[in-house]
């Protein structure tokens, strides 16, 4: 079990839109 | 010579290790070629959200932000890219409709806040992400729940709109209520008829098979009740905009094979428990509109009852229902011009938009309700069938 005392560290999220653009199929769209 | 022992259940943390360089290979195999009907079928219900986030657990144990985070981003990316290839099939949309909301609910229910806690058991407090807050992540998932939502809904009504004019206004299950067509007539008619068109059994049968594939994906039940609403709406929407724009359809006898219609999908809402869910009362509008047909409309008594009864009608629709009606036989008479002002005064006063056709586009805002669950990670095994053996059960 985690130490309650350690915080977790806030990830920053990209919105859905942003994640489209790291496409991480490009090669495999790509004709 | 070491000798390769099973390691019990409990020895288990229920985490899933993997390679940063089989992340590919697992979206790919869980989420872009798993077929729900095929494979994903004899699964758990929510299967692959247990798997994913029990990949997430370990990338989060062995503390490497990146490697939740491209797992996050490739998963989302994954579940956006087979929707947009299978976007018009039920099955699948519904499919990962319940397991992105399994998904979120993983990542609240373990997420260390203590109010998505409650009901953990002590071993489920032990699986808690350990070193990162993924509250960001989860707004972006449930902003992907919102999007599947609609197309799940843009999907159904695609199957449902052509069924509708058909199975509850021009399909006439009460034999020898219309007065126009003697019984022979129309039975020979309607058989040759019925081979191209819907009935309300057809809209049953329908409903049924959307509310079954659901309860088979682990749909929750909170958002099944919100699907089956707007169902109803758009079903009693389309219905009615029919009947304002159809002089054949403004009988005493179309009013009450409406009505019985009407019946019929209660009834079917009682067998599946959903009464409460607020579907019967999307079809009020369609309800009033059916007794208007009904009731007598002549006497200022008759005004007066009319406009109390039809609180969810404009003003617009009941003028219009009054003007179209039609008679079918001799006990029956048109409504009269003076008979329309009487109402037309006495609905002056009402605060309305004079809106004659119902929207059958709108769609009620969705929520998807913290549903957590007691399935234990640390028992869930792999079958062999989604070929992930290149994870390894931590």
């Amino acid at each position: 079990t985690r130490p309650a005392s350690r915080p977790r560290i806030l990830l920053k999220a990209p919105t859905l839109q942003e994640m489209e653009e790291m496409n991480i199929f490009e090669d495999e769209d790509s004709p | 010579r070491p000798v390769n022992i099973p390691r019990r259940e409990k020895d288990f943390q229920g985490m899933l290790e993997y390679k940063q360089e089989d992340e590919l290979k697992l979206v790919k195999n869980l989420i872009l070629e798993l077929k729900p009907r095929g494979v994903a079928v004899n699964l758990i219900p929510g299967l692959p959200a247990y798997i994913l986030f029990m990949c997430l657990r370990h990338a989060d144990y062995v503390n490497d932000d990146q490697k939740v985070r491209t797992l996050l981003t490739s998963t989302i990316n994954s579940i956006k890219k087979i929707l947009k290839k299978r976007g018009d099939d039920f099955e699948t949309v519904s499919f990962w409709l319940s397991n992105t909301c399994r998904f979120l609910h993983c990542l609240k229910q373990y997420s260390g806040d203590e109010s998505f806690m409650k009901h953990n058991t002590p071993k489920q407090n032990e699986h808690c992400l350990s070193n990162f807050d993924l509250a960001e992540y989860r707004q972006v998932l449930s902003d992907l729940a919102i999007q599947i939502y609609q197309q799940l809904i843009k999907c159904m009504e695609n199957i449902l709109q052509p069924m509708i004019v058909s199975g509850m206004l021009e399909h006439e299950t009460i034999q020898g209520v219309s007065g126009v067509k003697p019984t022979g007539l129309r039975k020979r008619t309607s058989s040759i008829a019925d081979e191209g068109t819907y009935t309300l059994e057809s809209i049953l049968r329908q409903l049924s098979a959307f509310h079954s594939t659901m309860c088979q994906h682990g749909t929750d039940p909170e958002l099944i009740k919100q699907v089956v609403k707007q169902q109803f709406y758009i079903i009693g929407a389309v219905t009615l905009n029919n009947l304002l724009l159809r002089k054949d359809m403004c009988s005493w006898s179309k009013g009450m094979q409406i009505r019985y219609n009407v019946s019929q999908l209660e009834e079917w809402l009682r067998d599946k428990s959903l009464m409460m869910c607020g579907a019967k009362e999307t079809l009020e509008p369609l309800i009033q509109a059916a007794q208007l047909l009904q009731v007598k409309k002549k006497t200022d008594e008759d005004a007066e009852a009319i406009c109390s009864l039809c609180n969810c009608l404009s003003t617009a629709q009941i003028v219009k229902v009054l003007n179209l009606y039609t008679p079918v036989n001799e006990f029956e008479e048109r409504v009269s011009v003076a008979f329309i002002r009487t109402i037309q005064t006495r609905l002056r006063d009402r605060c309305e938009t004079p809106q004659l056709l119902m929207d059958t586009k709108v769609i009620y805002p969705v929520t998807f309700p913290f549903n957590p669950s007691s399935l234990a990670l640390e028992s869930i095994q792999i079958p062999g069938s989604l070929n992930l053996g290149f994870l390894t059960r931590v």
